[in-house]
């Protein structure tokens, strides 16, 4: 089982 | 004021067939330097950024930086009426009237086909994406756009059979990348090894890698990546499990197309 993560989250924590 | 002109309507018609079926409205910025696109889909899984430099167009005025919502639908729409050898004109007029005009003229027969789109809302973007480090990659794969468009569309018709959500697998080892994917009564793998051929120097597989690698993405949204092969012949596809992947199609010298998704984590 996998998830996937949200790019916006990504590129607002970076 | 905003004035643009390309002679040949074609390479906008393929940014729009290469973006429209996945992000349904995109964020244009228009300003001295070129035209920076930028959309996600609503999952907010994918989000492609488009970079077309100034030289791109036939002329190119733009002396205020300008930054416009649209929807690609209707834009989609209105350019499957236009022949890959209209010439189009993109204005917007001094007031910001929040509308823009893509206008098509044929030079054949003089006929003009005149569109207004009105400016709306985006999905949160324009995101700030910086340009990571090539040695944060564990692994970068170019390989010819229209192989990699065939590797897609053969994992999905073993795969698909209605699943929306069919996962591949993208191994990386020193001399060969392989496509993973689980039907419902097998699986399939696709192998591609480097090739850097004499007689075929155009279309090379070359593999760069730091370290082994193996990642889990979405099928159907590499699908839609892929048909950014209209604009490029050559795709890198660039992987690090701690990053978003790259999906990139490099437009002649004008520009690039970027496609980026997360890879899958295991719970």
């Amino acid at each position: 089982i996998s998830q996937q993560v949200v790019l916006h989250k990504f590129f607002q924590h970076i | 004021i905003l004035e643009l002109r390309l002679v040949q309507a074609t390479l906008f018609k393929n940014v729009l067939e290469a973006i429209s079926d996945l992000f349904s409205k995109a964020n244009f910025d228009f300003s001295g330097t070129g035209l920076e696109l930028q959309a996600m889909d609503t999952s907010h899984v994918a989000l492609v950024a488009l970079l077309l430099r100034a030289e791109a167009f036939n002329h190119y005025l733009c002396d205020r930086d300008l930054s416009m919502g649209l929807n690609l639908a209707d834009m989609a729409k209105a350019f499957r009426c236009a022949n890959n050898d209209d010439i189009i004109t993109i204005k917007a007029e001094e007031d910001w009237s929040d509308t823009v005009t893509f206008t098509f003229e044929s030079p054949e027969d003089g006929e003009i086909s005149i569109f207004d789109f009105d400016f709306v809302g985006t999905n949160g973007v324009p995101l700030e994406i910086p340009e990571f480090p090539e040695s944060e990659y564990q692994a970068k794969v170019r390989m010819p756009s229209a192989k990699f468009m065939r590797i897609c569309k053969k994992l999905s018709s073993f795969g698909d059979s209605g699943d929306r959500d069919t996962v591949v697998i993208i191994s990386v080892d020193k001399e060969c990348v392989n496509f993973f994917t689980r039907g419902k009564t097998g699986t399939s793998t696709i192998v591609c090894r480097q090739t850097q051929t004499v007689d075929k120097p155009k279309e090379p597989t070359l593999i760069e890698m730091k370290e082994q690698v193996s990642l889990a993405f979405d099928l159907r949204y590499m699908n839609s990546f892929s048909k950014g092969s209209t604009l490029s012949d050559q795709v890198t596809i660039s992987l690090s499990s701690n990053l978003p992947a790259v999906f990139e199609y490099k437009i002649a010298e004008t520009g690039y197309i970027r496609y980026y998704m997360l890879p899958r984590i295991e719970e």
